[in-house]
């Protein structure tokens, strides 16, 4: 019993019981370990327009266990996931739908005098993507990007490698090798990246101290009533081989970014007779 | 034409490189939601007027509920008793997607404007959504069903209130045996907990 297996007829899930996180996908007839997981920057300096992590402390993931909660329905399977105290996961799979979607819900991230948070989410796969990942121009091509490199210029990545290699993410960012192609598509812009070879990281929320000085003249620290915000988003992966992935994802992002428009009426006799 | 000027009045200023990427002050991004608020309450009144025009619901009220990305909607919260959810499809194509609405625990059955069942299941609301203190419903579950839509279709819910009913609903689980099947049945609810979730405390300050 050292794993759960969450499946669709399309979609199987395994989650590690040991961690409580994701760690297979199998899809579109291919399979890949996936260990997706939370992790946080701490910053001083980050305000609205940068994003600069302190030099001297690494990322944090967060380690511990996560509790789960499995909802076994015929329609939608769902996993429930708490990461800590202000993280949480809704992993949910459809019958039917060919992607698997990631519903997080962040906040009010805590913050000191000396530290502020940023929350990403991590996809690691064993994809060999040798340092090449792909993100889209506002949700139309899609750029290559080359970690560590530039097209035009040689940058100096030596004081902020990460934020030195994050891009802009309006709809998507995949990554592949030979065979297997890996899509995170988001609700939302977010800036995103791949460190290593086969993970994707999207930064989904931010919370922080001080003004960056490039103009807004306040710090990030968004607030409604009073109180610090919690996000709630959602991250699609579409897990497929390389040459039909594409295809999918550009359906896929259709539906995600144009979704039905939903109105609501009380039934009334006439409806029921129009019926 | 008003609602829609003033609408397209505001995403002009919703242009501004600030709006765009979020580097607006807190009082200005304060206010950009109310001036978006504003226009969307306006275009949803030309919605509405269309709709009366396009469906066979001249009455219907077609409320939009804003927050449905938080699993709120007040036209559901108390009753989603013979509610009609009326979709419209933005895409130049006939799509398939999962609908969420936000519904008390009871059972229901949902059908199509031919009057056929359509699969549904209630789904639990994610207890950390409910734990939020900025939220005002208490709704804590879902109703899920896949609507298929061309450019616009109406289903109609329907609370049911027995058992029996309930599981005229629900669709076959497909390739089970039976005696899962029979085991399926002992349990109360629709889902199975399969993994405990332990209790993490909070704290008010949070």
């Amino acid at each position: 019993d050292s794993e759960t297996v969450v499946q669709t007829s399309q979609i199987k899930l395994v989650i590690d019981n040991n961690t409580g996180r994701l760690k297979t996908v199998e899809m579109n007839g291919v399979s890949e370990s996936v260990d997706q997981n939370f992790a946080i920057y701490e910053t001083y300096e980050s305000g609205a327009y940068v994003f600069r992590q302190k030099e001297d402390v690494d990322l944090k993931f967060l380690e511990d266990k996560v509790e789960f909660t499995v909802y076994d329905g015929s329609l939608v399977k769902e996993v429930h996931q708490q990461f800590n105290e202000w993280i949480s996961q809704v992993i949910r799979i459809y019958e039917g739908v060919n992607r698997v979607e990631f519903e997080w819900l962040i906040g009010p991230i805590p913050t000191d005098e000396d530290t502020a948070r940023e929350i990403v989410t991590i996809f690691d796969s064993g994809i060999s993507s040798k340092g090449v990942f792909y993100t889209d121009s506002n949700g139309r091509e899609l750029i290559k990007r080359v970690k560590d490199e530039r097209e035009d210029f040689n940058p100096d990545l030596g004081r902020q490698p990460i934020s030195g290699n994050y891009y802009p993410v309006v709809s998507r960012i995949a990554l592949q090798d030979s065979n297997k192609r890996i899509a995170l598509l988001n609700d939302r812009a977010q800036g995103g990246t791949s460190m290593k070879d086969g993970q994707l990281e999207l930064m989904l929320h931010r919370r922080l101290i001080r003004d960056d000085g490039y103009g807004v003249g306040e710090a990030l620290n968004e607030q409604k009533y009073d109180k610090p915000l919690i996000a709630r988003g959602k991250v699609y992966l579409i897990l497929n081989s390389v040459e039909e992935s594409t295809k999918v994802e550009r359906v896929a992002e259709k539906e995600i970014l144009l979704p039905f428009s939903v109105f609501f009426s009380k039934a009334s006799s006439q409806s029921q007779s129009a019926v | 034409k008003e609602d829609l000027d003033y609408l397209r009045q505001i995403m002009g200023v919703m242009q501004h490189h600030d709006a765009i990427t979020g580097t607006e002050k807190q009082a200005v991004s304060n206010d950009y939601d109310r001036l978006l608020y504003d226009g969307i309450i306006g275009g949803a009144s030309n919605a509405r007027d269309a709709l009366r025009v396009l469906t066979n619901l001249p009455e219907g009220e077609f409320e939009s509920c804003l927050q449905l990305n938080i699993s709120e909607c007040a036209f559901t919260k108390d009753s989603a008793d013979n509610v009609v959810v009326t979709l419209f499809n933005p895409l130049a194509h006939t799509s398939s997607q999962y609908v969420r609405v936000p519904v008390k625990e009871e059972s229901y059955q949902v059908t199509d404007e031919k009057g056929r069942v359509v699969a549904s299941e209630v789904v639990p609301v994610a207890w950390q959504v409910l734990a939020l203190e900025y939220r005002e419903n208490n709704t804590q579950h879902e109703l899920v069903f896949k609507a298929s839509v061309d450019k616009i279709a109406s289903y109609f819910i329907k609370k049911v209130e027995t058992r029996e009913n309930k599981e005229i609903v629900l669709p076959k689980p497909a390739k089970k045996s039976v005696k899962e099947t029979e085991k399926n049945l002992e349990v109360p609810k629709r889902f199975k907990k399969v993994h405990s979730m332990k209790k993490v405390e909070t704290h008010a300050d949070d």
